[in-house]
């Protein structure tokens, strides 16, 4: 099983 | 006052196309450098980023930074009023809550003005910095696209793996696997139609195949697609748009539970 990740996981909010 | 004069209107058309799936709507930025617009999709797994820069305009005024939210179906209802061959022009007046997009046909007979309502949008930009990838895959859009709409009709998500010999796309669903594997290929008649890969190690990354189907709305925008790949981010799908800019997709991985 794959878990989805979400694009804040990796880049922060400007 | 904003005023943008794109000869070649029909790019415009397939930038709208490119990225209407994904983002339902988005603020356009218009600065001293390019029309711009970052968004992410709804669920915040995907975020696309485009830039047409000013130099690729055949006229460009912009005399302050303007941020234009707009329904990006509404925009490719009006973009698509424009023949394919009509130059386009975007204009709109400091504190207006329209814009208007211009369509002329090339011999001038025929101009046309559409004004849009904006709208106002709560903005998320992310930072994105630079990034060093572990592996640049170069290889034609249409054989990419090719590729994500086979593999989705036997599984949901794509394992992407990268060596020196070549990359794998791999799925596997209810019926049965598939592995498509491409090669490098630098030793084609034509540029665009090579496989080329830079790899600094070798990376494995699995990703939805819906989204990266999504990306592949660009493929008419140009015949080469760059996919940048490291383990601890999310993946780049480049489109170039000639001496222009680029409309790029950030797609975060599925991770192994």
């Amino acid at each position: 099983l794959s878990r989805q990740t979400g694009l804040y996981s990796f880049f922060l909010l400007a | 006052m904003l005023e943008l004069r794109l000869v070649q209107g029909s790019l415009l058309k397939k930038v709208l196309e490119a990225i209407k799936e994904l983002v339902t709507d988005a603020n356009f930025d218009c600065s001293a450098t390019g029309f711009s617009l970052q968004a992410m999709d709804s669920s915040h797994v995907a975020l696309v980023a485009l830039l047409l820069r000013s130099e690729g305009f055949e006229h460009y005024r912009c005399d302050r930074n303007l941020s234009m939210g707009m329904n990006l179906g509404n925009v490719s209802k009006m973009l698509r009023c424009a023949g394919s061959d009509d130059i386009i022009t975007i204009k709109a007046d400091d504190g207006s809550d329209t814009v208007t997009f211009m369509f002329e046909s090339p011999n001038q007979d025929k101009i046309a003005d559409f004004e849009m309502k904006l709208m106002d949008i709560d903005s998320e930009h992310l930072g994105i910095p630079d990034a060093e990838y572990q592996a640049i895959v170069r290889m034609p859009s249409g054989e990419f696209a090719r590729i994500c709409k086979d593999l989705s009709s036997i599984g949901d998500t794509v394992i992407i793996s990268v060596t020196k010999e070549g990359v794998k796309f791999s799925t596997a669903g209810d019926i049965g696997t598939a592995n498509i594997v491409c090669r490098q290929n630098k030793t084609v008649d034509k540029p665009e139609e090579a496989t080329v890969i830079e790899m600094q190690e070798p990376v494995s990354l699995t990703f939805a195949l819906r989204y990266l189907n999504s990306f592949t709305k660009a493929t008419p925008l140009s015949e080469t697609v760059s996919i940048s790949l490291s383990s601890d981010l999310p993946v780049v799908v480049e489109y170039k748009i000639a001496d222009m800019g680029y409309v790029r997709y950030y797609l975060a991985p599925k991770i192994e539970e």
